[in-house]
């Protein structure tokens, strides 16, 4: 069975894409076997890959919708650069998923049910969430055993976390009572700056237990990566931010082990 | 007759809320009367002014959804530090509006119906977006006479744009004929970066003209500004960021005389 972490803050920006595929290929190089599911219409996840997201078939939009022929999860999950890690790709089809979900039956649990047949086959499923706390969210949080915020340290984006910490204890009451908070990684971290060490420090005390010790620090090469359609941990593989998604991994693996 | 401005663009964190604030400051300083509207749940906008979102007693939530007693914008409208800029607010409330309007009748409408009132009482009224396409923005952009686009200078925004003028030409051809593009700013420059002058020539290629001359620098005091409560214009009136936003409020204004 594998462990499913939803990757989701409302705030934009904040590193929700840039730590799904990072983290996704740090815990492949422990052995693990990792499917991305991209559920962001911006299809953010699937372009940092390198793949044409206008010459793909079909998505996770004609999984979660009941497109005619049925479309299931195996059918567009693809390999990567990166050896045992997959990607569920997204396009810009998914902007029409929150209106048309919006009357199906049992439309929280879309995802949920569209993941049950690769369950067996990945350690790890990360899903990459839109910015927002739509049925997508939703959909995720329904689906995940944990949620892994990704917190950019600066002030906007503190604030942005008790709306989304509320719409966590929705979901746990009325979708999925096993829905855990993995915790809080900052990204993003300019070290250098009295505001960034401030919020961190905000942070620490505000999350506490569940505030990674890992913090991935701001550097212009995690933004050129993307350009080349690699993870971090290829295209610079000592780069400060490929060591911290590194250790970000292996705290991950160790909660999971003493769980 | 007030010209409205949406300040959208569905990827996160590219300054949409910065943008909205201190060019509205800006403008204010060179005569003109300005409205700040907050349509994003996150409240960012609000938060930045100072104001504690769970203290209001009603908010554009309310004004958008037929609450009873019925509140109009004129209510809920409030002063801010800066003299000659309103503001009015949202709240966290707002996250259920893009269900419950789905189902209201003229539900694309409903802000530009609700602006009706002060149209006269205001030379510019600007709206801050939330990062989403849903029915929130689509409310922005069928209210509006032009939509200003802040980019940030990294490659995944680059790539979101498209998704965004698509949507504005939907908008235009099924809901508000005369929504134009007023242009893009790029902002959180790094200019010491080759990725940065990368992206910002691949911007000016491709937006060409609609492009603006200004170009909001990075810088920590744009971040700190926001933890005051301040502009950027009032907490570090000679920073490079608070000179772009006023040379960007000069650029709008000439080629608003110019039209
Ligand atoms: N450690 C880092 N250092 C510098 N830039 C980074 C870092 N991590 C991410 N970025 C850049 O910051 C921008 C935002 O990151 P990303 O797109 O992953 O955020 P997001 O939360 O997924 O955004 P959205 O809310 O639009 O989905 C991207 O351009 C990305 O390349
Ligand atoms: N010129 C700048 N230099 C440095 N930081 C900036 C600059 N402009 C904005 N920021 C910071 O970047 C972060 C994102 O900006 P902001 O919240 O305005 O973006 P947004 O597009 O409104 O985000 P969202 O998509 O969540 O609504 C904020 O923390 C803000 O303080
Ligand atoms: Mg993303
Ligand atoms: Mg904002």
């Amino acid at each position: 069975m594998s462990t499913i972490i939803a990757i989701a803050n409302q705030k934009g920006g904040v590193a929700k894409t840039t730590t799904c595929l990072n983290l996704g290929h740090a815990l492949s190089e422990r052995g693990q076997k990792v499917l991305l599911c991209d559920l962001d219409p911006q299809s953010s996840l699937t372009i940092s890959l390198g793949l044409d997201v206008r010459k793909l078939p079909s998505t996770i939009y004609d999984v979660l919708l009941d497109t005619k022929p049925r479309v299931t999860i195996t059918d567009i999950i693809r390999s990567t650069r990166m050896k045992a890690v997959d990607v569920a790709p997204a396009s810009i089809d998914l902007s029409k998923a929150e209106l048309e979900l919006f009357s199906e039956m049992n439309r929280e649990r879309a995802l949920k049910d569209a993941l049950k047949p690769v369950q067996d086959a990945y350690d790890y499923i990360l899903i990459d969430c839109p910015p927002s706390l739509g049925l997508l969210t939703t959909n995720a949080l329904a689906a995940a055993d944990s949620v892994l915020i990704p917190l950019q340290s600066d002030y906007l984006a503190m604030r942005g976390a008790e709306l989304l910490l509320a719409t966590i204890e929705k979901v746990r009451h009325k979708l999925n009572p096993k829905l855990a908070l993995l915790g809080v990684i900052v990204t993003m971290y300019d070290g250098r700056t009295s505001h960034a060490k401030d919020v961190l420090k905000e942070v620490r005390v505000a999350f506490g237990e569940r505030t990674f010790k890992s913090v991935i620090p701001y550097s212009v090469r995690a933004k050129e990566s993307v350009v080349s359609g690699q993870s971090i941990l290829d295209y610079d593989a000592k780069s400060p931010p490929a060591e911290s998604y590194r250790s970000l991994a292996a705290e991950i693996l160790a909660y999971a082990q003493a769980a």
